[in-house]
């Protein structure tokens, strides 16, 4: 089944 | 020192009941320039953000950089209380800085005040996309009524909240929801004859996967303007936005389920 992403990988400034 | 008139029902009202399931603070920067608000649901799936210029926003008062983390429960169940006539200001002030105060003003002068800790968001470290990386990084865009965009939400939630799918080809926009008994397929055409009220704008087709119950949260925020842009990337969150009085916005983004 798909994999849900979470946004931090995104828009995560470091 | 902060000043922000609020009206029941206005946007800013709008964005804290639609996320009040979804996050437990707001965190708003108010400059001279204007009003951002960040919040992120506690999952990190979908992050809305609401940009208001100073020059849409009547009575708007700010002098300085202020950052602060809104509890948004206490501050959306102090509107619920309050009169429609009333005047509300939020209030951030140098003498009672770590509170916000929310003042309910009636037509007869009569007054409610309210007070709250204000609490620590963290939400810095999020960076949205500006326009230059929407550009490079999305494959395409779709304009259309706002209130057809929430139809659509709302049934794709309804029938599977789990796993939905947004295609878009230049030829035609499909919206799909797998439920547990069925599944729910929804295509609109693009219109040669007008473009002013549906409009696929893409490079290459695209396909992307989400939770439908996010969107659908949102879906009713948009209802604030006539129509609804969604940009959408095959590598990237699904991204919908809707324009706010002359120069403000809502956006909302959503991340994506990715295939195996």
């Amino acid at each position: 089944s798909p994999t849900q992403k979470t946004l931090d990988r995104f828009f995560h400034s470091s | 020192m902060l000043e922000l008139p609020l009206v029941k029902g206005d946007p800013f009202h709008h964005v804290m009941e639609a996320i009040l399931d979804l996050s437990d603070v707001a965190h708003v920067v108010c400059t001279t320039r204007g009003l951002n608000l960040l919040a992120v649901d506690t999952k990190h799936l979908a992050i809305v953000s609401l940009l208001f210029p100073a020059e849409d926003f009547k009575g708007y008062t700010c002098d300085e950089y202020i950052s602060i983390g809104i509890p948004i429960r206490d501050l959306v169940n102090a509107i619920r209380c309050g009169d429609d006539k009333d005047t509300i200001t939020l209030k951030v002030g140098e003498e009672n800085f770590g509170t916000i105060t929310l003042s309910f003003v009636s037509p007869e002068k009569n007054t409610v005040d309210y007070e709250f800790r204000l609490v620590d968001a963290k939400l810095e470290r999020f960076r949205l996309p500006d326009r230059h990386f929407l550009r490079s990084k999305y494959q395409g865009s779709v304009k259309m009524p706002s209130v057809e965009f929430r139809r659509i939400c709302k049934c794709l939630s309804n029938f599977g909240d789990e796993y939905g799918v947004i295609s878009v080809t230049d030829e035609d926009l499909t919206y799909f929801a797998k439920g547990t008994d069925g599944d729910v397929y929804v295509e609109y055409k693009q219109q040669e004859e007008d473009t002013t009220i549906f409009k696929i704008d893409v490079r290459e087709p695209v396909r992307l996967a989400f939770n439908p119950k996010y969107l659908n949260t949102f879906a009713k925020v948009f209802t604030l303007s006539g129509q609804v842009k969604l940009f959408l990337s095959k590598t990237h969150p699904l991204m919908v936005e809707c324009k706010i009085g002359q120069k403000g916005r809502i956006r909302c983004f959503v991340a994506p389920k990715v295939e195996p």
